[in-house]
């Protein structure tokens, strides 16, 4: 089973297009393995994206060197998955 | 049996076995309204199911269908909760049965069978379909790329790595031919609503093309009746407008498909979240986007009854 631990959600604000094309430069950065729940679409919508444990200092330094504002959407993927197994079990007994 | 559908929890989500056995029960609990009919087979093999919904005699028909990309719970959730939200209300609510006296409506609960039940067993990121790709290690189409509308523009992914790959060639996934096949076939589908999440967004054509549709004025009036009627109930906040202006390009989509076969009203709904849980949306939220959702439905399934066309 794929687990998730210490996996982050990103949510980064694109100012303008030229930072949505380094979105997209990003999501093109396959060994990466980074999961966009969103899309970069339109400067006015946010960009979440699944970041793996282990290339979230790389992904966060790429965001911070190209300006573009991001806060951080989920702490630990894991953490809520492992929570919604439990409820989940929980609703079954 | 009655007790199944009457006992079972609809604020949790639940494996693919469990929604169809719960089906199952369903079909016991209301034999005169609802049938099950299987429109094809997953790529593994599972069976894919429609219910439908109907009053008798062959009438002009409203397709849903909720979780095409499996990863997305809340809308398969949804699926369950409407279908027993139909099922209870003919008779009962005034304007469902108006709707019903009407107009059959067809629900697919699991549009990408394989998909979710991966999503309970190995991956719960899963998105596509789990079909093989001849000469790729990777796994799986995106069955919202697979549909024969602007197939394999720039709005899709070549690369079956991607998220978005759209597959070898229109229609190549059992789990969208099924859907191709079933309404074709039925000939007199008036409405085709494909449930997604996450977001917040009622779109509609186009997607593969800043070209507006022929009916572009009143999908937007009926969007934002839509999108008001949502709201009123929790405050949900929708966006609303063509999958290409609102969102972004997408090629090979169901409601482009949908709407160049002659399906006027067709739209793509994005269930909450509201930016916090993305596509892991706590399960005590399951019943109140079911319920802001029923009022969309129920706006567009009147709108629809009232305009035939």
């Amino acid at each position: 089973q794929k687990t998730f631990v210490g996996d982050q959600v990103l949510r980064a604000h694109a100012k303008d297009n030229a930072q949505l094309d380094v979105l997209r430069e990003l999501e093109a950065m396959k060994h990466l393995q980074v999961d966009f729940w969103r899309g970069p679409s339109r400067p006015n919508l946010p960009v979440d994206i699944r970041v793996p444990n282990a290339v979230l200092q790389q992904v966060k330094v790429f965001l911070e060197s190209n300006s573009i504002d991001y806060s951080i959407m989920i702490e630990d993927v894991q953490e809520l998955l492992d929570q919604e197994h439990q409820d989940i079990q929980s609703a079954t007994l | 049996r009655e007790r199944i559908t009457g006992s079972f929890s609809y604020s949790t989500y639940h494996t693919i076995e469990e929604i169809y056995s719960w089906i199952d029960g369903l079909l016991l609990e209301y034999p005169k309204l609802v049938s099950r009919i299987d429109i094809g087979q997953s790529y593994e093999g599972r069976p894919i199911y429609a219910l439908k919904f109907s009053t008798g005699g062959n009438k002009p028909a409203i397709w849903i269908d909720t979780g095409i990309h499996s990863r997305e719970w809340i809308t398969q959730a949804t699926g369950v909760w409407t279908a027993k939200k139909i099922a209870s209300s003919y008779g009962v609510d005034s304007s469902l049965t108006d709707i019903l006296d009407n107009l059959d409506i067809i629900l697919e609960i699991v549009t990408n069978p394989d998909g979710y039940a991966y999503t309970h067993s190995t991956n719960r990121m899963w998105r596509k379909t789990r079909s093989i790709n001849a000469g790729s290690t990777c796994v799986g189409v995106d069955p919202n790329r697979n549909w024969n509308a602007g197939f394999g523009g720039p709005g899709s992914s070549s690369n079956p790595c991607s998220e978005t790959y759209h597959g070898a060639h229109p229609h190549s996934e059992p789990e969208v031919y099924s859907v191709v096949d079933f309404i074709l076939a039925h000939g007199n589908v008036k409405a085709m609503l494909s449930i997604h999440s996450y977001s917040q967004m009622l779109l509609f054509p186009y997607g593969y093309t800043n070209d507006l549709a022929p009916d572009h004025e009143e999908l937007t009036e009926l969007a934002k009746q839509t999108a008001n009627a949502l709201a009123s109930l929790h405050g949900t906040q929708y966006t609303y407008g063509t999958t290409i202006a609102t969102i972004y390009r997408a090629d090979g989509t169901a409601t482009d498909w949908a709407y160049n076969n002659g399906i006027k009203y067709s739209y793509t709904f994005e269930l909450r979240d509201t930016g916090r849980y993305g596509f892991i949306l706590p399960a005590e939220q399951i019943i109140p986007t079911a319920e802001e959702t029923w009022l969309a439905l129920m706006t567009v399934m009147e709108h629809v009854k009232n305009h035939p066309y």
